[in-house]
């Protein structure tokens, strides 16, 4: 299953890394943390090495606002599974925020933007990003390799409040993966 | 190495103008 990165045409703008695509919609009802069930729910999408191929994706995706509840999207870089257990993300973590659904939508784009275009200037800390669609709220989150390291997570979060433009009571959470195994949940 | 860099401004043109390079 391995998945082919997108050549980039001639004319096209090129993205410093290619990104998977990932969806995920959680079954009603079935609480399971089981990784196998992770896998068989996750679907990858498509991938991209340019702009133009990113938002030929994005345009014909449905935005956060049209998904119904338990819907995940997910925009990873190539090679790294969105989760815990892949060998970029074991020893990593991840911000969280929480959204009103009136802005989750524009503070998504604002976040894949950001990271597509290397607004972070942490190296290849970055993994990836993940919307999740919840019944009140959405909560964005944006993954990273080293939980351990403060001042990769400390400019990440300064990156995120600029580029999000938060209200400034918005609540941001930190959380590490090994955490988020321990004790099975991840908000 | 050089990291390839785009804002949000310059990441939307590209967007509604994708022809236009």
């Amino acid at each position: 299953d391995k998945i082919a990165v997108p050549d980039v045409p001639e004319g096209e703008h090129r993205l410093q890394y290619s990104y998977s695509l990932w969806f995920m919609q959680r079954g009603r009802g079935s609480v399971s943390s089981a990784t196998s069930d992770y896998e068989d729910q996750i679907k990858h999408v498509g991938a991209f090495s340019s702009v133009e191929q990113f938002w030929s994706y994005y345009c014909h995706i449905a935005h956060p606002s049209d998904l119904p509840p338990h819907c995940d999207i997910h925009v990873f870089k190539m090679g790294i599974k969105p989760m815990w257990e892949d060998t970029a993300n074991k020893d990593g973590g991840k911000w969280i925020v929480r959204l009103r659904k009136e802005i989750s939508s524009r503070s998504w784009e604002n976040l894949l933007l950001a990271m597509l275009g290397e607004q972070f200037i942490v190296g290849n800390e970055i993994c990836g990003a993940v919307i999740s669609v919840r019944p009140t709220e959405d909560i964005v989150s944006i993954w990273n390799r080293t939980a351990s390291n403060d001042s990769i997570v400390g400019k990440i979060r300064d990156t995120l409040q600029r580029i999000l433009q938060l209200p400034s009571q918005t609540i941001m959470e930190y959380k590490a993966h090994d955490q988020s195994l321990k004790d099975k949940s991840s908000f | 190495g050089t990291r390839i860099i785009y804002d949000r401004k310059m990441l939307l043109q590209l967007r509604d103008s994708p022809y236009s390079r």
